[in-house]
């Protein structure tokens, strides 16, 4: 069991923190906004009216002590001041929440360990949904390496994936075969693939983006 | 090359417009903030200022004409509004951002093709990431499957792949293996894991927890 805090309670901060509760560790939540931290109290540990820009506040609240820090506030200004803060008063960890990339770049250098970027990481996210051919939803895991889920077309209909051979011709690799309700997972090479099937398909970027131009 | 429309030019909003951009399609981009209009027309095909809640700005644009139109305005009536607008104007595919559970149910009542929760969905994610022991990332692919990056610990240094056999013992596969800046994709069974190799695991959420559980 770890003890998490999370200052600022928007749509991401609360997500934080209900998540990590449900996992069954403790939550601190923090927000300026009374009816943000009662709206939070069922869902976490314990729910504090604080403005996370006062020192005194983060020392009342003894915040070096806990494994990590989220700082979830969208106000530039108080973000960056929390983090100062917070690294000063000898937190472990800094997850902080960017708007821009310039915003993120100041917070690693006030000395953030980790730096998110929600609303743009998933709008890229929906970009690429969006332009496939016949493709599902196509996932960035790293910087190299995506997901691709894909409806099997007439092409790929009917043959095992031993046959499809997608592999050793695209460099890509099938983790998962769902046809109508039922998946299989980590599907063997003698699995038949029909039209209609969806297929989650892992493998470097460009060996997958030369795999759905393919499709199209 | 596909035609896109953006309603709303926040965060979110302008990640989606200039992603498509850059993947070549056609894209507008349209906000009431003459600066966000401004701010987007270099990275998009055409950058309007408009109010996306009047019926007669969105015939003037001909918006049923886009192959997908994104709703990326925060403002709860806004989005409603103009989710309803679409769609009576015949709107193939509308997609549209979601502030809560709720926003999102109506949303989809409302016509939506395809509701998003970028800070929610985000929120999870962190909270995943922060809580598993030396799991460097969680990735929910779908309800049932995730992704997970690791570190490999003691246990499995000087291992092969084939000797560790995660795929029987755990149901997991080994996607990527990086060493240092080196990264291998689909990894062969006959690779040595070192310590402090990251490894790129996928499986099923109760193979991956159970999975997690005993690296703890
Ligand atoms: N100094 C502060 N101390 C504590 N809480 C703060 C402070 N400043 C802002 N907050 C809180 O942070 C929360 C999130 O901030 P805000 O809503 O501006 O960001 P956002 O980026 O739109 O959030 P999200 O996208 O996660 O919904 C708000 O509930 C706000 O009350
Ligand atoms: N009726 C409207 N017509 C056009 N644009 C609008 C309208 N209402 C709001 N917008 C624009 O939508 C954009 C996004 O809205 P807002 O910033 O409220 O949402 P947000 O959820 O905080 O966005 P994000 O999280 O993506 O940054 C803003 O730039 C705003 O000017």
């Amino acid at each position: 069991v770890k003890e998490f805090a999370v200052l600022g309670l928007g749509r991401f901060g609360s997500a934080v923190a209900k998540a990590l509760f449900e996992q069954g560790h403790f939550v601190l939540g923090v927000d300026t906004d009374e009816a943000r931290v009662a709206a939070i109290s069922h869902c976490c540990s314990r729910a504090v009216r604080a403005d996370v820009t006062d020192e005194e506040a983060l020392r009342a609240l003894a915040i070096w002590e806990y494994d990590a820090v989220v700082v979830a506030m969208g106000n530039l200004q108080a973000s960056l001041l929390a983090t100062i803060l917070l690294k000063e008063l000898g937190t472990k960890y800094v997850i902080a929440k960017a708007a821009s990339d310039i915003h993120g770049k100041v917070l690693r250098k006030l000395g953030a360990d980790r730096v998110v970027f929600p609303e743009r990481d998933m709008g890229v996210r929906v970009a690429h949904n969006l332009t496939a051919f016949r493709v599902v939803d196509h996932l960035e895991v790293s910087p190299e390496f995506s997901l691709v889920e894909l409806t099997a077309g007439r092409e790929m209909a009917g043959r095992t994936l031993r046959q499809l051979n997608l592999r050793a011709r695209y460099g890509v690799n099938v983790l998962m075969i769902k046809k109508g309700q039922e998946a299989t997972y980590l599907p063997l090479a003698d699995e038949v693939v029909n039209e209609g099937d969806v297929l989650v398909v892992a493998g470097r970027n460009e060996a997958l983006t030369r795999f759905e131009r393919v499709l199209e």
